[in-house]
């Protein structure tokens, strides 16, 4: 039994244990800083109006400062630290499961730290998942890291808004992952002016149940 | 001997390899796209005029980008692709160093993957060590990852210019960084507007033998 199978193993649990109650989990993937938080905080605003019953597992390598933040927006939210492992692995999100009420829950937003190396080895047992880079990251972020950005069909590139700023052109990003991944998609963004927080949510077919 | 031990074996190899030759190697690790390259060119533009021997070991995971900008600059490079590993190695050091003439250098810099997590288990042999974050990646990155940040005495933020746009104060980064690690210095810059470059080379020690 290679490690991978150990992997995922105990993310097929997860996902087992996520489908008997009724929970859409999305992983939510990243290079440091490219707007995982903001974005999730945007899309939990965005659902308040609805019924949805969201969660959030929260990993980083130390402290405790997105989950607060996700805690701020009212949700359930469970603190993972990773330490010194690479990033989150499914025992961690097992664990962590344990400590949310899953029956209340119809949508948990999994936070992973921000790398864009490891993941694709430490599945989580997530029904989706989602890769958010920034233009401050740079053009060369997706061909720098072929194997996530081939093995995940949706990736948002955020903070549009500095691409002047930064001298990069969101297309090339764009031309780069269609390249690599032809089933994938793009959504652009910038959390500051809320763009494409809609298109994220229905990229994720997240659809408000009451109200809008 | 456990993994660590193997590693520090393999590092010391090559920081006596490079001792012996007399040159300077200087291990610039960061985030994705936090301006890892960018500085490394300024400080090789900046160091033209001098009679310095510059070469650089450059590693990606895929791609060869980086390296094709540093042959642009006219300096010796060796391009190393990590692939699947989290980061580069001693072992993948010990291998570029075999590709690059010595006796003609006096400096060499190594430019790691993006990865704040795990190069504290990959030594690789250098004679200084620096971090490049930058205030895109948001407040937060030094307490994020106190591993790191505790164990390397010098850090550059750059791309200070954005700080407004990203609503990020500089100064908590300073003031974290400074509360983990007492030892450490913290280099302000931004590549564009060329400002950082000379504290950075003072930072490093690097002087400019001939002219200026
Ligand atoms: N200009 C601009 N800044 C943004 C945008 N989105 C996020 N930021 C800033 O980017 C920084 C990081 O945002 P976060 O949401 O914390 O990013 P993250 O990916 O969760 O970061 P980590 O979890 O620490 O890896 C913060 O300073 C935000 O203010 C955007 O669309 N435009
Ligand atoms: N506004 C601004 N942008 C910068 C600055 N420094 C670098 N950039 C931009 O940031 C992006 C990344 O720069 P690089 O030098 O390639 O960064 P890197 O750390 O080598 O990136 P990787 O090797 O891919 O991890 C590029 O689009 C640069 O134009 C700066 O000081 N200010
Ligand atoms: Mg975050
Ligand atoms: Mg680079
Ligand atoms: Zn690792
Ligand atoms: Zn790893």
């Amino acid at each position: 039994v290679t490690s991978l199978e150990r992997e995922l193993e105990l993310a097929e649990a997860n996902y087992h244990l996520l489908k008997e109650n009724n929970v859409r989990a999305i992983s939510v993937m990243g290079a440091v800083g490219s707007g995982k938080t903001s974005l999730i905080e945007k899309m939990i605003t965005r659902l308040k109006p609805c019924a949805t019953g969201i969660g959030t597992i929260c990993a980083d390598c130390a402290g405790d400062d997105d989950h607060q933040r996700f805690l701020a927006c009212g949700v359930q939210s469970v603190s993972v630290n990773t330490e010194d492992n690479c990033c989150l692995d499914a025992l961690s999100v097992k664990h962590a499961l344990q400590s949310l009420s899953l029956e209340t829950m119809d949508l948990l937003f999994i936070e992973n730290v921000g790398n864009l190396i490891c993941p694709p080895d430490f599945p989580v047992g997530a029904e989706l998942e989602v890769i958010v880079i920034s233009v401050s990251e740079g053009e060369s972020v997706v061909r720098k890291h072929p194997k996530i950005f081939s093995q995940t069909d949706l990736v948002v590139v955020n903070k549009i808004d500095l691409a002047g700023a930064v001298n990069v052109s969101p297309q090339v990003i764009v031309g780069d992952y269609a390249q690599l991944n032809p089933h994938g998609k793009v959504v652009l963004a910038d959390v500051f002016h809320n763009r494409g927080i809609d298109a994220l949510l229905q990229a994720l077919k997240i659809e408000c149940t009451t109200g809008q």
